[in-house]
This record gives C-alpha cells, sequence and structure tokens, in this order.
C-alpha cells in the first residue's frame, strides 16, 4: 500500500 | 535527498548546536525549558528505535545518534550538572509535560501505519514532537529578557519544521508512492505552534530591538 513507505526522514 | 530536506536537517543541527553552546561555553540554560527538552529526549528514543531493525544510510544512522546524544545530554547538564543547573529557571518551567504524553499515546495506539510495537511508538514520537515545543513557548512567553542565543534556538526549529513542510511538498510531487499522513499533519500542527513567535521575532528584528513576546 501507499502508506508503507520507507521511513527515511529524521 | 532534496535540498529543502538537507536544509531542514541542517537548521535541527544547528539548533542544536546552539544550544549546546550556550551550556557549554556559558555555561547556561536560562531561558531553555527542561520539560522541552525532556519531551524531545522521549521523542527520539522512541522514534530511532528502528536503528536497531533498518538501515537506511550512514548519514541517516550518524543524524539520528546526534539527535539521540544531544537531546539526553542537554537534560542531563540542565538537571545534573553543577554550575548549569543553577541558571535553569524552575520557577517559571513549570508546564506539566507528562500530561502531553497520555493523549498522545492514547492517539498513537487509535491512529497509526500499522499496529505494532514500532509503528505506534513512531506515531508517538511524531505526535509527541508536534506538541514538545509548548512548554519552551510558556517558558518564552514568561521570560522577560530572552537572550539572542535562546531566540535563535527556537527560530532555527521552527526553521527546520518549515523546511520539512517544504520537503513533504516536494516529495509528494517527485516521489511515486511517498504518502505519510501521520507525519504531515502531526508536522504541519507543530509548524503553525511556531507561527506566533516568528511574527514577534521579525518583528523585533525588523525594529531592532530585543525580543519580548507579549504576556
Amino acid at each position: 500500500t501507499k502508506d508503507s513507505a520507507v521511513k527515511d526522514e529524521l | 535527498m532534496n535540498i529543502f530536506r538537507l536544509a531542514g536537517d541542517m537548521t535541527h543541527l544547528f539548533s542544536v548546536l546552539v544550544l549546546l553552546l550556550k551550556i557549554h561555553t556559558i555555561k547556561s540554560c536560562a531561558g531553555i525549558s527542561l520539560k522541552t527538552q525532556e519531551l524531545y529526549a522521549i521523542v527520539f528514543t522512541t522514534r530511532y528505535l528502528d536503528l536497531f531493525t533498518t538501515y537506511i544510510s550512514l548519514y541517516n544512522t550518524i543524524m539520528k545518534l546526534i539527535f539521540l546524544g544531544s537531546s539526553i545530554s542537554i537534560v542531563w547538564y540542565m538537571r545534573h550538572h553543577k554550575v548549569v543547573r543553577r541558571s535553569y529557571d524552575k520557577d517559571q518551567d513549570t508546564f506539566r509535560h507528562y500530561l502531553l504524553m497520555l493523549p498522545c499515546l492514547l492517539l498513537a495506539l487509535l491512529i497509526n501505519e500499522k499496529f505494532t510495537f514500532l509503528e505506534v511508538m513512531w506515531a508517538f514520537s511524531l505526535y509527541l514532537e508536534a506538541v514538545a515545543i509548548l512548554p519552551q513557548l510558556v517558558l518564552l512567553q514568561r521570560t522577560r529578557n530572552i537572550d539572542n542565543l535562546t531566540g535563535q534556538y527556537v527560530l532555527l526549529l521552527g526553521a527546520y519544521r518549515a523546511l520539512y513542510v517544504l520537503n513533504w511538498i516536494y516529495r509528494y510531487f517527485t516521489e511515486e508512492n511517498y504518502v505519510h499522513w501521520i507525519t504531515w499533519v502531526s508536522g504541519i500542527v507543530q509548524t503553525l505552534l511556531y507561527a506566533d513567535f516568528f511574527y514577534y521575532y521579525f518583528q523585533s528584528w525588523k525594529n531592532n530591538v530585543k525580543l519580548q513576546l507579549p504576556a
């Protein structure tokens, strides 16, 4: 799904 | 990484450096809210639990370690350093910050990207970060004389948040599958909390007078 984008922000 | 994200991270880093400079060289934490600093230490501890599970980049790992280490050491200095702690405005810094944590936890249990421990903690850290500046803003309003470093610290933190909003807009239009509703909504709420401070900061800068917030 769209919501599972990687959390690459701090 | 786009320019807004990098500039946002750098202003965040500078805000921490300004605070450490004040604490280390002037040996003072006057005007700084320990309540806000404690909340930030909790925010980074709960958000960066993925240090152990997900590797993103060396940059990402180093920045996470810097924000974790600096937030925890600032709290330590304000509580325990024999000189620094004397400058802490304890009587003015009365915001009941732990009361912010329960609603954030409940919200995180209800609204998260996935109902797992890491995801709930991640959502909690975002909700808590959105309101973590409140004790600091209340303290600023109570402090008669806001020194330059404290003003710059809050300005840099606000700039970091505003740049992250620009970064999200940029990423939304340039990347496929880039959607983070929880981050966006809590981030925008957080940025709006700085609007009032920005207004008075630029007024004082424009008129070349010392920053003072209305009571």
